[in-house]
């Protein structure tokens, strides 16, 4: 999917 | 991790904390939505559910357990410490219109049906939403302290410096977080109307009628 699949942001 | 980024975070954390300061400083925290500053800890606790299970950097934990804590302490200073000087008369935002259509859209518009990606994407509507409560609050009573206005200002402000950071990834880095992008549009569109009061009348001493 077109996020990051950690989520590397606050 | 790009300036944009770093600007946001730390205007972020400039927000909480200018907040954290009046209240504590002038023993009351009148004027300050509760119902935002609720809202603020339930987007922290939904979105850093990661905290323990997904280490991505020193800076990304200390600043996840920073912002929780700004944000409990907050709350406990509203609705424990200085509940007396809380006007709850004028914090009326009914809440069940923001929760009930971020959850369902939480559960409909994700990029995976897992509890954690649900519970951030809950996370990331509802905070483009949690400040409704403290504008309307503003528009209510006509007038907000000037260091308010500049915890909104600052508040306002990490989230377009996130839009920035946003398009410099999409160029730099070919990242492009749908949900996350959308919803910070959504979220800096509601502060363009405080920010112009901000600037137009920021100048007036002591309050912004």
């Amino acid at each position: 999917f077109p996020g990051d699949p950690d989520h590397d942001e606050l | 991790m790009n300036l944009f980024r770093i600007l946001g975070d730390v205007s972020h954390l400039l927000a909480m904390i200018l907040l954290l300061g009046k209240i504590w400083r002038s023993k009351s925290c009148r004027g300050i939505s509760g119902k935002s500053q609720a809202l603020f800890a339930l987007v922290f606790t939904t979105r850093y559910l990661d905290l323990f299970t997904n280490f991505i950097s020193l800076y990304n934990t200390v600043m996840k357990v920073i912002f929780l804590l700004c944000s409990y302490v907050t709350v406990y200073m509203i609705y424990w410490k200085f509940w007396k000087s809380f006007d709850s008369e004028n914090d009326t935002f009914r809440l069940e219109f923001l929760l009930v259509p971020v959850t369902g859209l939480s559960f409909l518009e994700n990029y995976s049906f897992t509890p954690l990606e649900i519970l951030w994407t809950f996370s990331i509507y509802l905070e483009s939403v949690a400040i409704l409560p403290q504008l309307f609050m503003i528009s209510k009573t006509g007038e907000a302290e000037t260091i308010t206005t500049h915890y909104l200002f600052f508040l306002g402000l990490y989230r377009a410096l996130y839009l920035a950071n946003w398009i410099w990834r999409y160029h730099t880095e070919n990242f492009y977080d749908q949900i996350a992008v959308v919803s910070g549009v959504v979220q800096t569109i509601f502060y363009c109307d405080f920010f112009y009061l901000y600037v137009t009348k920021g100048r007036c001493q002591g309050r912004v009628e």
